[in-house]
């Protein structure tokens, strides 16, 4: 069976309610380039780990990101193929909102990216099949 | 609470053993890894036998690439289990990282081999090609359990992001290339190797010839794409499952008497040997005459013993080369006997250029292969290259037949890997 726990199965239908709250302004970036390893926790919002339960600040007070946060925004972009403008533009939010992964990014693997090794060269040949 | 002292985060102070570039750590000294998906953590999205039967595919694939091999275990104590598997919503199995529910943070990876899924997302089994890819997933997340840090290199499978998948989803060369640097590359030695000669029809209705390229260790196989530097995706497989009529295991040699009016290849083990039928798939029932296969070794070729330890076919000679211990036989198929001056010792007609550099006796196989256009003498990890035609062409001092000094087979061909036996039948 498809598991469930309580008698009207209410569990199993999908938690609308538990959606991750989309990233839509300054604070909430600057929360994710810290848990995710590219700045440091915004003042106050305490460390990485507990980063996404900290008070939000009052929003009226956002101004532009400062020079660590739009050079840690700028590195983000250039890595995701984004214009690497330091700037919170819409393309930037969509990437941080995209699926991902929990583990935090190292910033110093990030720079390998241009020195992974290549495929040895092999003679061209159909498409590997399905497993 | 102690487990999760540290998600795989670089924090301050924390350098990799041996950082290489682009590098990661080894999380793990031993070969064989334990693994669970624990009760309290089933997906309440897919049967528990999917969820098992998808992280059984995910670490096998990791399997397929390293030395590591993976093991289900669902009795021992928790405690003792090296990679534990989990799913659920919010907080989650005595986590402090929170799930954020469906969208954003998909899983997360813990040092100490905690895997944790969050339930608020829609995994999907692989053949599904909507939601999120729970094998894709789960083998990213091994990934980091094992020490591989994320990547942005295009096809790699450490990406942080999620990309949906098409419909083959495969360690690339980049990724086997990374781990292979935190564990080291597969290595052991081969009960067999030979290339299988297959005559195919192109559309203009010309004969193509084409030759696949096999290993055979115990009583599983691969099959070696050289075009791609690697094994066939989702080997090595039971020979059972491949080849129907031979044994089961521990072949001893394989020989294909290929000229312009026989096509023959026979497999060998112990004193007998098998005459298999590439059009049917099959080893021949019987011969021409009636006789039934396996036949005695010494009544097929005259002269020669067994248990061999490999043989090989030389084509321009029409001579098969038997070999046990540290002597060789050449076996005139034409005249169906041992030519009068053999049995030899190996070191006499294969004698090593660089003195002392040469296997001297029981070899594991004796391997012609076509895509190298030369034969290569196989014993444990290591492997001594013939002197072929274009040798001596370049360097005429060259002894015919002498051999080149030892390499390493891992280093010639790439991700022979063993897989659990539990997930050889995957």
């Amino acid at each position: 069976e498809t598991l469930f726990h309580s008698r009207d199965r209410s569990d199993l239908a999908p938690s609308l309610l538990r959606r991750a709250t989309p990233i839509a302004d300054l604070f909430a970036a600057q929360r994710f380039l810290s848990k995710y390893g590219w700045a440091d926790a915004p003042p106050g919002a305490g460390s990485a780990a507990t980063v996404s339960r900290g008070p939000r600040p009052d929003r009226s007070r956002e101004g532009p990101p400062g020079t660590a946060l739009a050079a840690a925004l700028r590195e983000f972009q250039k890595v995701n193929a984004l214009p690497a403008s330091g700037e919170l533009d819409a393309a930037t939010l969509a990437t941080m909102n995209r699926p991902r992964c929990g583990v935090p990014d190292p910033r110093s693997q990030l720079r390998a990216v241009s020195t992974a090794p290549r495929t040895p060269p092999s003679l061209l040949g159909r498409r590997p099949r399905t497993r | 609470p102690k487990r999760f002292l540290q998600i795989l985060l670089p924090g301050p102070g924390w350098q990799p053993k041996n950082p290489p570039q682009g590098g990661g750590t080894q999380a793990f000294a031993k070969k064989t890894l334990t693994w669970r998906l624990v009760g309290e953590g089933y997906s309440s999205q897919l049967s528990v036998e999917d969820q098992r039967y998808i992280f059984r595919l995910a670490f096998r694939m990791w399997s397929e690439v390293t030395p590591l091999d993976f093991r289900e275990d669902l009795t021992a104590p928790g405690a003792t289990i090296d990679i534990k598997l989990g799913f659920g919503r919010g907080r989650h199995l005595g986590c402090p990282r929170v799930f954020d529910g469906s969208g954003q943070e998909f899983a997360h990876a813990w040092r100490l081999g905690d895997i944790h899924f969050d339930d608020d997302e829609h995994f999907t089994p692989p053949t599904s090609d909507k939601g999120i890819s729970l094998l894709k997933v789960a083998v990213h997340e091994i990934g980091h359990v094992l020490g591989l840090p994320h990547t942005y290199r295009t096809g790699s499978i450490m990406q942080p992001n999620y990309i949906p998948q098409g419909p083959a989803l495969e360690l690339d060369w980049s990724d086997r290339k990374a781990i292979q640097k935190l564990y080291g590359s597969c290595e052991g030695s081969f009960d067999t190797a030979f290339d299988w000669i297959r005559t195919e029809r192109n559309r203009r209705g010309d004969v193509m010839v084409r030759f696949s390229t096999y290993f055979f260790r115990k009583s599983w196989y691969w099959l070696y794409e050289n075009r791609n530097n690697r094994t066939r995706y989702g080997d090595p497989i039971h020979i059972l499952t491949g080849w129907h009529g031979v044994p089961a295991q521990s072949l001893d040699a394989f020989v294909h008497i290929w000229t312009w009016t026989r096509d023959e290849r026979y497999f060998f083990k112990g004193n007998q040997y098998w005459r298999y039928d590439s059009d049917k798939d099959q080893a021949h029932a019987k011969d021409e005459q009636g006789k039934s296969y396996p036949k005695l070794i010494s009544e097929g070729f005259p002269g020669i013993p067994s248990p061999l330890d490999t043989a090989f076919y030389d084509r321009r000679k029409q001579l098969i080369y038997f070999f046990k211990g540290s002597f060789v036989f050449a076996f005139d198929v034409n005249r169906n006997q041992v030519l009068d001056s053999y049995p030899k010792k190996m070191a006499e007609v294969f004698p090593a250029i660089e003195p002392q550099n040469h296997p001297f006796r029981s070899i594991d196989s004796a391997y012609y292969s076509y895509a190298h256009k030369s034969v290569f003498f196989l014993k444990g990890s290591l492997y001594w290259k013939v002197v072929n035609d274009a040798d001596r062409q370049h360097q005429a001092w060259l002894p015919s037949n002498g051999l080149f000094p030892k390499q390493s087979i891992s280093g010639k061909w790439f991700d022979v890997c063993d897989v659990h036996a539990s997930t050889l039948n995957m």
